[in-house]
């Protein structure tokens, strides 16, 4: 493994976004692992709906809350295809599911794994470097009063409440750390970004971890 | 902000008052993690939660290594 790897060099991330105030951050973050699968598998990087997330996934509760798995979950027993950001625009708010002809682009999922990474993150790293960005459930409390540095502190596990996406890591120097897009905008954090410290589950990172195929 | 209840002022407050005892907590060196004033310090905690923090919790299978040599093979 590399000790430095972070997927936006390869350009298969798409910006960073803004949820506004909509709870809908599990829908931003599987949204983002399927944009990433779709560009490593060598098309162009789209940006998806997560307006059509938000709205369509039924077992889920729109901009109220919802689960990253059970999300995959839906888009992998439907094979619903997730069209472009620009045709299902976002609204920060839960609407009608719209529906588009078979016809119309859209990527669907062929598949997604969800595991319990707690104690492993070496494994995590692999499969970040295998398989792409990985969508994780994090413990963000702290996260309210974050403006940069690595998390490693007042951070717990087993308390998730927020969703994110996790695009590489840093083990360069003598605190290695996971490279995570936010859905809070990119004046939040650095960049849009946060660095959580690898190794102690640091807000619950190895708890939810989910990576999707396309 | 402002210009309502006071409540606005009165989550800032209470912000400036966690931030410094987050940073306080932290080891000092230069790659710990620092908190300050952003674009959620007028809300109080458990309004951002209530906002910002809707991921619900889905229990996922423990990656095993029984996973891992089946993945191997």
């Amino acid at each position: 493994l590399p000790t430095k790897f972070d997927w936006r060099d390869k350009n298969v991330v798409t910006q960073v976004r803004n949820q506004q105030t909509c709870g809908g951050c599990w829908a931003f973050s599987i949204v983002g692992g399927i944009e990433s699968a779709y560009a490593i598998k060598g098309n162009n990087l789209e940006e998806l709906s997560v307006q059509q997330v938000i709205d369509c996934s039924y077992n889920n509760y729109g901009c109220h809350g919802g689960s990253t798995v059970g999300a995959l979950s839906w888009l992998n027993q439907t094979q619903v295809k997730l069209v472009k950001d620009s045709e299902y625009t976002f609204k920060a708010q839960t609407g009608l599911c719209h529906y588009f002809q078979p016809s119309d682009f859209g990527v669907s999922i062929t598949d997604y794994a969800a595991y319990d990474f707690s104690g492993q993150e070496d494994e995590m790293l692999k499969k970040l470097v295998n398989c792409g960005p990985l969508a994780v459930t994090v413990d963000a409390v702290s996260w309210q009063d974050y403006l940069g540095g690595i998390i490693q502190y007042h951070c717990s596990s087993g308390k998730a409440n927020h969703a994110v996406l996790i695009t590489g890591f840093d083990r360069t120097g003598s605190i290695p750390y996971w490279i995570v897009r936010n859905s809070w905008g990119h004046t939040w954090g650095i960049d849009g970004y946060a660095h959580i410290k690898i190794g102690s589950n640091v807000c619950g990172i190895a708890d939810t971890v989910s990576s999707v195929f396309v | 902000w402002g210009g309502g209840d006071g409540r606005e002022e009165a989550a800032l407050r209470e912000s400036i008052k966690r931030i410094r005892r987050l940073n306080s907590l932290s080891s000092g060196d230069n790659m710990t993690a620092f908190y300050g004033i952003n674009q959620f310090s007028h809300l109080f905690p458990e309004d951002f939660k209530a906002i910002y923090l809707r991921s619900t919790p889905y229990r996922v299978p423990r990656y095993t290594e029984v996973l891992k040599r089946k993945e191997t093979l």
